[in-house]
């Protein structure tokens, strides 16, 4: 299947994202 | 206690594989400690808000002092070679000066969490060890298949923006048991 990928920048967006507090 | 990781929530954005996090630390006193018991859980997640949330309460390794490592592999995989997914394989080994550690983890893990090794199912997970001259990264993988593991260097190189000259090996775990280093 399709693998889950995510570039260092995605990852670093996320990081500000409410959920990952 | 291990304890798997939660489902990822409503909004989270879920990995590829779900993952462990482990602390160990070298016992002064009892020296006939047995590799195994030094290990201590922390946590285990299975998406990226998950990860963001553990990573950001626990310690840094580079503001760390004393013998200590940070193990993270994916769920189901033991960070000891005797794990059957590690049995077979090995791990790059780059040393770092003093004052990278903190950010080459980072680096590093964020890599393999977000699957930038394009080798399917061969990395099985990472350690940062911090020691009192230079710190030890490390990424552990299932074989020692040469074009894999040069895949996974090429991708090492880009991803974790050394210093020129900083010095990679590759060992199999079998050789690191025969002459006693990492065990």
């Amino acid at each position: 299947g399709t693998r889950i990928v995510y570039d260092r920048s995605r990852l670093m967006q996320l990081r500000n994202s409410p959920l990952a507090k | 206690a291990f304890r798997p990781a939660p489902k990822p929530g409503e909004g989270e954005h879920p990995l590829q594989y779900n993952y462990a996090i482990w602390f160990s630390r070298r016992s002064q006193g009892n020296k006939s400690m047995r590799y195994d018991q030094n290990l201590k859980f922390i946590a285990s997640f299975a998406s990226v808000e998950q990860f963001w949330n553990i990573h950001s309460y626990i310690v840094r390794p580079g503001d760390m002092s004393g013998h200590v490592d940070y193990h993270l592999f994916k769920e189901g995989i033991r960070p000891m070679w005797e794990d059957d997914a590690n049995k077979h394989g090995g791990k790059w080994i780059i040393r770092l000066k003093k004052g990278l550690a903190s950010r080459c983890w980072e680096n590093l893990i964020l890599a393999m969490l977000g699957e930038q090794f394009m080798v399917g199912e061969e990395i099985c997970g990472a350690v940062i060890s911090i020691r009192f001259q230079d710190d030890i990264l490390s990424l552990w993988n299932r074989s020692n298949d040469q074009t894999i593991t040069s895949r996974i260097r090429d991708t090492l190189q880009r991803v974790l923006n050394l210093p020129p000259n900083t010095i990679m090996e590759y060992k199999a775990h079998t050789d690191s048991l025969k002459d006693n280093t990492s065990f």
